[in-house]
């Protein structure tokens, strides 16, 4: 089972919503011409996150998900037409 | 996921400024070997222009630059982005001057790095699969490795096809180690049963001693959820085989990756400071492991699944002659056999002496 920190730490809170706005945010909406904001709640996107990245999907900051956030990357979002 | 890619096969590039982490011949050629990665599988030419508005825009900046809508956020965390092909920003590809670019392992590998962000900038979205080089996350992988997975070479030619006068056969992957290399050199190495098997990056080698056949496969068609450049590897004596990256190992039996595995390494006994392990074997004859890091070992209790008390001690104390930080080893017949970089030493642990020294390849026929 995935362990999970005692208490997120507020940094880490912010550090998560921060990386979920960012890579996790923009969903495309085909039937509107517009881009969608995605208004899914911070569970959802964090699910989404770890589906992605083959994560246990726990809906959950565990040490895991959180070790995989901060890891280096590129600057484009995970899902969506990046556009 | 791919994006609409360029309606036309010859694009044109332009490096706007530089990073003062690497000379600008370094940066040029990082640049231009990336491009390379892509031309190798697809119709694409890229031409590279001094002046002027190309198709893709190479700049380094940090934070807020320029009219990009997005930021960078100092060192670590987001090392560059890009956008889809198009006009304007489209095709536009940033670094994060904050980083230290490298030509090597240290820091962020700019040709690595570049090779991913030209991947976008070619319609290519992220991908899912670990091995591709669209994963989000930086990796470094070994220079003489094809970086391309197969996972990210179709996702390209949905694109843009496959590149001119290849018959329509998959297409190999223009560069793997070859074995009979003078410099060759193993990541891990392990036995298995009867056979010996020699890791690097994303090969392994099953080497069948007594009739020395040689057979190369992807790691990945034997054990799809190992990560590419293994470090190290050994048999136990439950007719498992253990594999260490970074700070995490999985415990193999037959093709199964053992449920609950990756583990953290510390679930063995190492100290929270040791973060990875160099190379393993386990003594048939007493049932304990080496774990070799650095120029020390420590010693673990195949039976009592426990490290012993005392360690880490200098290797070179324990084994004469070993002086060498280990890349691999691994015990046949009662010998170890201790290998770094292109040499390796036959140890007989009953006369604790090296009693012969050989050319990592030794085992290929070569």
């Amino acid at each position: 089972l995935p362990t999970y920190p005692e208490k997120v730490s507020e940094e880490d809170s912010k550090f998560v919503q921060n990386y979920l706005n960012k890579f996790y945010a923009i969903e495309p909406d085909p039937n509107q011409r517009a881009w969608k904001i995605n208004a899914e709640s911070t569970d959802e996107k964090l699910q989404k996150m770890q589906q992605f990245f083959g994560l246990k999907v726990t809906g959950k900051p565990d040490n895991e998900t959180l070790e995989m956030m901060k890891k280096p990357r590129c600057g484009v979002p995970d899902v969506g037409l990046y556009g | 996921f791919t994006l609409p890619g360029w309606k036309k096969n010859k694009l044109t590039y332009r490096i706007v400024n530089y990073t003062p982490d690497m000379s600008k011949e370094d940066v040029d050629k990082a640049i231009e070997k990336a491009f390379k990665v892509w031309s190798a599988v697809t119709p694409l030419v890229f031409t590279r222009i001094r002046k002027g508005i190309a198709d893709i825009m190479i700049a380094f900046g940090t934070t807020a630059h320029g009219h990009c809508p997005r930021y960078f956020d100092g060192p670590l965390g987001v090392l560059a982005h890009a956008f889809p092909p198009g006009n304007g920003l489209g095709g536009d590809v940033h670094f994060d001057e904050d980083e230290d670019w490298t030509t090597g392992s240290a820091g962020f590998n700019l040709f690595l790095v570049a090779a991913h962000e030209f991947g976008h900038a070619l319609g290519l979205s992220h991908s899912k699969d670990q091995r591709a080089l669209m994963f989000p996350s930086y990796a470094y992988v070994s220079l003489s490795e094809f970086p391309l997975s197969p996972d990210d070479i179709s996702g390209i030619q949905s694109i843009y096809g496959s590149p001119p006068n290849v018959p329509d056969k998959r297409p190999t992957t223009p560069t793997s180690p070859k074995t009979c290399g003078s410099q060759m050199s193993f990541d891990a190495i392990t036995t298995l049963r009867r056979e010996v098997i020699f890791l690097k990056g994303r090969n392994l080698w099953r080497v069948y001693p007594d009739n020395s056949e040689t057979e190369r496969e992807l790691i990945s068609a034997f054990w799809p959820n190992l990560p590419p450049g293994i470090e190290a590897a050994y048999e136990n004596t439950k007719d498992q085989i253990l594999f260490f990256k970074g700070n995490k190992f999985w415990v193999i039996s037959g093709y199964q990756v053992l449920v609950g595995y990756p583990k953290n390494i510390n679930t063995l006994g190492f100290p929270k400071s040791v973060k990875k392990v160099d190379a393993a074997v386990c003594n048939k004859n007493t049932g304990k492991t080496d774990f070799f890091i650095g120029d020390k070992y420590w010693r673990f209790d195949e039976n009592s699944q426990s490290m012993e008390k005392g360690y880490p001690r200098l290797t070179v104390n324990e084994f004469p002659g070993i002086s060498h930080k280990v890349d691999a080893v691994f015990q046949q017949k009662g010998l170890f056999y201790f290998f770094h970089e292109s040499k390796q030493w036959e140890f007989d642990p009953i006369a604790k002496k090296v009693t012969k020294e050989m050319e990592s390849n030794s085992w290929f026929n070569c």
